[in-house]
C-alpha cells in the first residue's frame, strides 16, 4: 500500500543542503502493523509527511494505495487525504476553537459524505475506545497532554480509512492507556483490514509491530529486504 | 524546596467541579532527583505549574523555596521564576521567531543580568549537552519534535537555576538520546545542587529517579510519608 524508490528529501540551509531522507527505498503491504523508528532527527516525521501526501519528495518516487503522490495538486491531495487516509500528528494538530466531539467528527463532516445521523455512534464507539466519553465537551486548551494525543488519535481512526499514519502516537501516554491504543488499532487492522504505519521511540510499541523500519541520519539501515540481496 | 499542604485545584465545568488535583500534601527536599508519575489526566501538569509559580492552587498552600506562591502578585511571581526556575514545557513553548540559539539565550537575557560576554560559552556549552550545537542557527519549525524538546531542556538550565521543573522532558527522544539527558540532569544536581522535579511515563526514566511520587486522578496514592504514619 506504500512504495519509496530511492526517496530523498532535502533541506536548503544557506549554502548546505540536509538530507532529511537519503536515498530511502522501502514497500509496506496491505494491513501491516508497521513500526518507524530511528533517533531523534533521523526522518521519522519526514517518512510519514510524505505518506501522508502533506509533502513532496526532493527526489524519487512515493506510491500510497496505487496513487503517485509526487504529481499530485494542492486539490487532489487533501481530495485523496480525506477519502484513504489518517493522520496523528506528533503534535496533536487539534482544533482549538472546536470541541473534542467536534475535533473527532471533523473527517466525517469534510470529505466522507456520512450521513449526519451515522456521526453520532461512530464518534462516540471512538471516543469510548480512547477513554475520552466523558470529556466530549471539553476544548483542547483543557487537556492534559495525553488527552489532547488520545482525541488526535480518536479523530485519524473515526473514518475507518485504509491507511492511518501515527507519529509518535503513544509519547504522552502512561504504559497502560498506550497498551489499549495499541489494542485498538490492532483491533481495527484485524477487524477492517486498516494498515497502520507509525512512529515510536518507545520500546512497548516496538514490541508490539510486525514489520520494523530503522532509520538513521535519513537513511534506511534495516527493515525487510534491505541488505538482504 | 517544595512544599504542598492539602492543596487542591480545581475547574468549573458548567456544574460540576473537576478536581485536578485533590487535598495533595508533599515535600521535596533540595537536591531530590524527584520523578511525578501516574495516568494521562492524573495532575502531574497541574502540579508542576503550581510549583512553577504558573498558577495558583484553589484551596492550600504551595511554598517554594520558602516563598508562599499563592499570594505572590504576577510580576513577583515572573520574577521569582526568572531568577530561581527553569521549565520545560509538555509542548516545548519555544518561540518561533527566535533561533535555537536566542531561544536557549533568552533566560540570561531577561531576569539574570548576566554579563553579554558570559552568555555564548554558557549557550554553547549546553546547547552540546543536548547534542543540538550545529543547529544552533535554526528555527523552531525546521526542527523534529526530539529536537525543539532538547533545545526547550537546554533552555530550562542555562541559567543554572535551583529548581528545574521538567514536563515529560523525554517523551518525543530515543532511547539513547533519553538517557543523556538524564545524565545530564544527575551531573547538574551532583556539580550545582540543582532540584529536579521531572513528571514522566518513561519507565527507564522512573528508574532513575530517587524519590517517586504517584498520582492518581488528582490524588497523591505514594510517595514518601504517604500512608506511613
Ligand atoms: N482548564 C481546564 N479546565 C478543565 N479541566 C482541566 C483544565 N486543565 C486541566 N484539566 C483537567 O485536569 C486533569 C489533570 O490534568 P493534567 O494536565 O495535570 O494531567 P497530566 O497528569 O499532566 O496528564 P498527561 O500525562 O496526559 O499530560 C485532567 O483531567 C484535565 O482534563
Ligand atoms: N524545514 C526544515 N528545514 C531544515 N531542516 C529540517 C526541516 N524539517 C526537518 N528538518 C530536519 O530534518 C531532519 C529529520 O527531521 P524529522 O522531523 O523527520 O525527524 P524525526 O525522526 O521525526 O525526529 P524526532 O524523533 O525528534 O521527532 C532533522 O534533522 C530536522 O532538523
Ligand atoms: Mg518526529
Ligand atoms: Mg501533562
Amino acid at each position: 500500500i506504500v512504495l519509496f524508490e530511492n526517496v530523498s528529501k532535502t533541506y536548503r540551509m544557506g549554502e548546505v543542503d540536509v538530507a532529511a531522507l537519503d536515498h530511502v527505498s522501502l514497500s509496506i503491504s496491505q494491513g501491516a502493523f508497521t513500526a518507524l523508528v530511528g533517533p531523534s532527527g533521523s526522518g521519522k516525521t519526514t517518512a510519514l509527511n510524505l505518506i501522508g501526501c502533506l509533502d513532496r519528495p526532493s527526489q524519487g518516487e512515493v506510491t500510497v494505495a496505487g496513487r503517485a503522490i509526487g504529481p499530485m495538486g494542492r486539490r487532489e491531495s487533501a481530495e485523496f487525504r480525506g477519502k484513504t487516509l489518517g493522520f496523528v500528528f506528533q503534535d496533536f494538530n487539534l482544533l482549538p476553537v472546536l470541541t473534542v466531539y467536534e475535533n473527532v467528527e471533523y473527517p466525517l463532516l469534510m470529505i466522507r459524505d456520512v450521513p449526519k445521523g451515522e456521526h453520532k455512534p461512530a464518534v462516540d464507539r471512538v471516543l469510548a475506545a480512547v477513554g475520552m466519553a466523558d470529556q466530549a465537551g471539553k476544548y483542547p486548551a483543557q487537556l492534559s497532554g495525553g488527552q489532547k494525543q488520545r482525541v488526535a488519535i480518536g479523530r485519524a481512526l473515526v473514518g475507518k480509512p485504509a491507511l492511518v499514519l501515527a507519529d509518535e502516537p503513544t509519547a504522552n501516554l502512561d504504559g497502560a492507556t498506550a497498551h489499549k491504543v495499541v489494542e485498538l488499532m490492532k483491533q481495527m487492522r484485524d477487524e477492517f483490514g486498516t494498515t497502520f504505519v507509525f512512529s515510536t521511540h518507545d520500546p512497548r510499541i516496538m514490541d508490539q509491530a510486525e514489520v520494523t523500519f530503522h532509520l538513521e541520519d535519513g537513511r534506511l539501515i534495516d527493515g525487510p529486504a534491505v541488505g538482504k540481496e
